[in-house]
C-alpha cells in the first residue's frame, strides 16, 4: 500500500538527492526526508 | 476404472497438417475480430457508433512481460479472496508462533503493539490492522512540519512542475490522472454519483456560529478546535498572510504556476477566508510518496490540520505497489483502486491518496462510513457509470466524489487535526 501527498506550500529549496538535508533557507518549503528513507508516524517530512 | 485404464489400448496417431493449418485460422480469424469489436467499443466510448459497452475497458498496462502477465490476472478477485482467507480464525494455540513468524518475516515490533497478549487477535487481519501502544509515535514540535502519515518508506518526493508527478526518473503521470480532472467544481451537498455521502454523524455548525481566531469553535465531532490550533500556526494579525522573502528565480516560472494554480481552482478570487496565507506567498505543488511494506503498522494519520472537503473514489485495479513495480509499470498509482481526499490547508490545496494494492485492497477512512473499496458493488457501480457516461456520449470520469460539506458548514468539509488517525489499509 502507498500514500500519495500533494499538497501547495511556500516556494522553497528544490530537492536534491544529493544535498539530501542541506536545503537554502529562504522562507519556503524544505525537504526533510531522503528517498529510501524510513519515516514513522509523526515525523516531520519536511517544513515550511 | 483400474482395469479400464490397464487395458485399454491407446493408439498415438499424428494429426494432419491441415487440422493444424485450420486452427491457425481459426485462430487468427478470431483475432482480427476480437480487434475490431475492441476499436468499436472505443468509438463508442467517444461517441461514435451505435453499439454499447457492457462494461469498463479493463486496464491493459504496458511493460514488461511480468507485467503483461500480472495484467491477465483477476487482481481483485484474487485480493478479496485473500481477505476472506486472513479472516479465518486462527487456532488459539497457533495464534502467538504464527504471529511471531510473521513479526519474525516482515519485521514488526512486537514492544509497540498496544495489545501485548497476541491471543486477542483472532486471525492475521485483526493483527494487520493493529493499533500501537500511545505515545510510541510521538508527533514532530515543529507547527510548520508536514509529519509522516504512516510507518513506511519514502519512495519519491519533488516539486510538480507542469501538472505533472514523476513516479520514477523520467518516468512522470500526470495530476489530473491521479486526481481526477481538477476543474473548479465547487463541492455540492449532493453526490455526483452512485455513491451515496458522508457520514451522517457529523456534527453541523449552524451560520449563526461567530468566532475569534482565538477562540475555541466547532465542535466537530465532538472535538473543538481554536483557529491557530486548527491550522498548526500562528493565525496572521488582522486577517493579513505574513510576508515571505519572495524567491526571484521563480518569476520565470510564475506562468505556469499561475496555470497548475488555475488548474487547482485556487485562483485568488475563490479563495476561502481561512486559507489566506497563499494569497500573497508564492507557492508551488509539492508531492511525496510513501511506501507501506507489509509489517509496517497500517493505519495512516493526517500530516497537518486541514480541512477535507470531498473524496473521489477511483475504483480501479489492484496491482502490487512493491518499489519493483513502482520502477516498471508506469502510471501505477493512476492504474490502482485508491480514496483521493482533496481539502485544505494552511497554504492552500492539500490531497491525500492513500493507493491499494493486491494484498491490501480495502481502504478504509474513518470519518466516511459510507466507502466502500474492493467490493464487487462498487465495481459494478463504476460498470454502471462508465456505460450511462457513453450513452451519453461523454467520457467517463473514472471515479465517484462524494463530498464532506455537511461535515461543518463553517468550515466547508471535514476537520482534521495533525496525527489524527484518519483510516488504514486492511487486507483484502
Amino acid at each position: 500500500s502507498t500514500i500519495v501527498l500533494v499538497f501547495e506550500a511556500p516556494k522553497g529549496q528544490r530537492p536534491s538527492f544529493d544535498e539530501g538535508f542541506k536545503g537554502e533557507r529562504n522562507g519556503g518549503w524544505r525537504w526533510n526526508v531522503k528517498q529510501g528513507m524510513k519515516v514513522k508516524v509523526g515525523e516531520a517530512l519536511g517544513f515550511v | 476404472l483400474n482395469s479400464a485404464l490397464k487395458n485399454t489400448k491407446i493408439e498415438w496417431k499424428p494429426i494432419p497438417v491441415a487440422l493444424g493449418v485450420g486452427f491457425l485460422g481459426l485462430y487468427q480469424f478470431y483475432r482480427i475480430q476480437r480487434r475490431e469489436q475492441h476499436t468499436q467499443s472505443n468509438g463508442n466510448e467517444s461517441g461514435e457508433g451505435n453499439g454499447r459497452p457492457e462494461k469498463r475497458e479493463r486496464i491493459r498496462p504496458s511493460g514488461p512481460w511480468q507485467v503483461q502477465i500480472m495484467s491477465t490476472l483477476p487482481l481483485k478477485a484474487l485480493s478479496r479472496l485473500w481477505g476472506r482467507f486472513n479472516e479465518l480464525e486462527i487456532p488459539y494455540y497457533l495464534r502467538v508462533p504464527g504471529f511471531k513468524l510473521y513479526s519474525f518475516i516482515f519485521g514488526v515490533n512486537l514492544s509497540e503493539v498496544s495489545e501485548p497478549d497476541l491471543h486477542v487477535y483472532p486471525n492475521l487481519a485483526s493483527f494487520f490492522y493493529r493499533t500501537l501502544k500511545p505515545g510510541v509515535r510521538p508527533l514532530d514540535p515543529n507547527p510548520n512540519a508536514i509529519l509522516s502519515p504512516a510507518d513506511g518508506k519514502i519512495i519519491q518526493f519533488g516539486i510538480i512542475e507542469h501538472g505533472e508527478v514523476e513516479q520514477v526518473k523520467g518516468v512522470t503521470y500526470s495530476l489530473d490522472a491521479l486526481l481526477g480532472s481538477v476543474r473548479p467544481k465547487k463541492p455540492t451537498p449532493s453526490i455526483t454519483s452512485s455513491e451515496s455521502s458522508t457520514d451522517s454523524t457529523h456534527a453541523k455548525v449552524g451560520d449563526e456560529d461567530i468566532i475569534r481566531a482565538d477562540e475555541e469553535f466547532a465542535k466537530v465531532n465532538g472535538i473543538s478546535y481554536t483557529l491557530p490550533n486548527l491550522f498548526s500556526g500562528p493565525w496572521p494579525k488582522d486577517g493579513q498572510p505574513a510576508e515571505m522573502p519572495t524567491d526571484q528565480s521563480t518569476s520565470s516560472t510564475a506562468s505556469s504556476e499561475a496555470e497548475v494554480r488555475a488548474d487547482l481552482a485556487l485562483s485568488d478570487a475563490s479563495r476561502p477566508w481561512w486559507a489566506p496565507a497563499s494569497t500573497k506567498t508564492p507557492t508551488a505543488l509539492y508531492y511525496c510518496v510513501i511506501y507501506l511494506a507489509p509489517g509496517d503498522y497500517h493505519r495512516f494519520h493526517s500530516p497537518v490540520s486541514w480541512v477535507v472537503e470531498s473524496r473521489r473514489h477511483f475504483a480501479g485495479e489492484l496491482f502490487s505497489v512493491s518499489p519493483y513495480l513502482q520502477r516498471t509499470l508506469p502510471g501505477l498509482f493512476t492504474l490502482n483502486e485508491r480514496v483521493v481526499l482533496l481539502g485544505r490547508w494552511r497554504w492552500g490545496f492539500f490531497s491525500y491518496t492513500p493507493v491499494g494494492a493486491t494484498n491490501v485492497g480495502s481502504i478504509k477512512i474513518n470519518f466516511d462510513r459510507e466507502l466502500r473499496t474492493n467490493s464487487l458493488t462498487t465495481d459494478t457501480a463504476a460498470d454502471r457509470a462508465a456505460v450511462e457516461a457513453a450513452a451519453r456520449g461523454e467520457p467517463y470520469s473514472g471515479f465517484a466524489e462524494a463530498t464532506y460539506e455537511g461535515a461543518s458548514r463553517l468550515l466547508g468539509g471535514h476537520a482534521l487535526k495533525r496525527g489524527e488517525e484518519m483510516g488504514g489499509f486492511q487486507l483484502g
